[in-house]
């Protein structure tokens, strides 16, 4: 199982519009894909259309205060092998609540750790191909446990200005978990988001990008589309609001290249 | 003096943007501006040009913990009228390192004061006629003690899906720093930006959040406009980058009406 988290602590880059649609881009093309919302805001969980039946529902925040296993939260999406664990409005205090919690920063990585252990042993297999992590738009702990719990780390950029400035700050933060927490994290792709190819600004900012992290930047870049703004107003991810938009083209044009990079066995 | 918190805990709606450029507006219709950057992203302090001059200088993080006092840390912009309290990148473990520090959430309240307290002892008057703090995008303790110290909350909010989701608990925070900490604290301002009027959707969520805030949102839209974007990269506010674009003039023109707001004497 691919394990990824979407991050970038500049706000409004398309962190959540990333994992909505690259996850249904990646379960159109066969992946098993379970998603995680760990943004308090909870942009994932309404962009997918997730109704949580009532009080004390299990959400990434009981699963992190040790209330619900992993598996408890695994939602089915209206979309065929992709699934959700949702968050509600109780994330919102989690960063306080948990700052002096045993083992604080380990809490989502353990809590997956079981899941997986205990499908493997029931059916012999990951539970999933892909876990895809939503972060929120800072650098708490919420994503340190998101970081500590995945292997990969995926950075969405918007082609700005102030997009650059926050990506040395993040790549300390990553060095830190990768150096404290978990040796095997790499960032291993970034996702140039918000694009505008007519606008000189976005095309100097990508080719920095590029120059910053050499052969790690998607070829597939996710054109500004304002389908994409529309979707999760329905609901619904890209493909099933507009299958045939440049923004669903863009994030199946992704996915393909994330399935590229899939260790050959 | 106008004390104004601009906040949204949803990323990338325009807050830092209005920040630099609302503040630029006021200091050249007269007013005597004071920016506070709250960001550790130090977005604000980027987009003034505000270099540091070396370890140790008084900033925003530095006020917070105590060890400078707020008129310290005031320095000036290129711009006339405009000064920041810039911020660097200690803030950014501000959250952990004062979740137990006493009396943590008005720590910047209490610093304020202060400045004003001696203001006033030595010049008989305040020291400015606004003060603007630049949130960043989230609502724990950095947003907290900005809402603790001022009297008047902006709303930035992009005209787009997620902008409604997050309002209400938006207001729930507002609402719990007005009963437990500064009864006097009121949102005064919805400024809309990112606003594209040729988007059904825009248009849409225009109108929903006039209705969400009726009466205080203001008649004066901020547009999508690709100088506001560029001007950042220059460390300059878009009324020095580019005083005659449709950005400068929104942004005129959203100054007068802030100015209109203004308590008759
Ligand atoms: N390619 C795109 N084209 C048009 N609109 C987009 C695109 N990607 C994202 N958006 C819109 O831009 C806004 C920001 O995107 P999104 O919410 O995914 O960013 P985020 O990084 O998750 O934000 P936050 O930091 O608040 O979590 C949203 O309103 C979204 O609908
Ligand atoms: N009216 C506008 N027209 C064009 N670009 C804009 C406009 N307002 C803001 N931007 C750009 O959009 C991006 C987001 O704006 P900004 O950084 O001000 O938002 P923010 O709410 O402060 O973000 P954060 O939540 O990360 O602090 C920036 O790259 C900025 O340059
Ligand atoms: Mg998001
Ligand atoms: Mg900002």
């Amino acid at each position: 199982m691919r394990t990824i988290a979407l991050i970038n602590q500049k706000g409004g880059v398309g962190k959540t519009t990333t994992a909505a649609n690259l996850g249904a881009a990646l379960a159109e093309a066969g992946r098993r894909v379970v998603l995680v919302d760990l943004d308090p805001q909870g942009n994932l969980t309404l962009h997918l259309g997730v109704q949580l039946d009532g009080v004390g529902a299990a959400t990434s925040y009981r699963v992190l205060v040790g209330e619900a296993p992993f598996a408890d939260a695994v939602y089915p999406t209206g979309v065929e092998r992709l699934s959700i664990v949702p968050t509600d409005i109780d994330l919102s205090g989690a960063e306080l609540e948990l700052a002096s919690a045993f083992g604080r920063e380990t809490l989502l990585r353990d809590a997956v750790k079981k899941w997986v252990d205990a499908h493997q042993e029931a059916h012999g297999e990951d539970p999933a191909d892909y876990l895809i992590l939503d972060c929120p738009p800072s650098l708490g702990l919420l994503a340190v446990n998101g970081l500590a719990a995945v292997r990969e780390v995926f950075l969405a950029v918007q082609t700005e200005f102030f997009a650059l400035q926050g990506l040395t700050k993040l790549m300390d933060i990553v060095e830190l978990v990768k150096s404290r927490l978990h040796p095997e994290l790499e960032i291993t792709g970034i996702v140039p988001c918000l694009y505008d190819s007519r606008l000189r600004l976005a095309r100097e900012v990508l080719a920095e990008v590029r120059e910053f992290f050499p052969g790690l930047v998607f070829a597939q870049t996710i054109g500004t589309n304002v389908k994409l703004a529309e979707a999760p107003s329905f609901g619904k991810t890209i493909l099933e609001y507009a299958p045939s938009s440049p923004g669903a083209r863009d994030y199946r044009g992704l996915a393909q290249l994330v399935i590229a990079q899939e260790p050959q066995d």
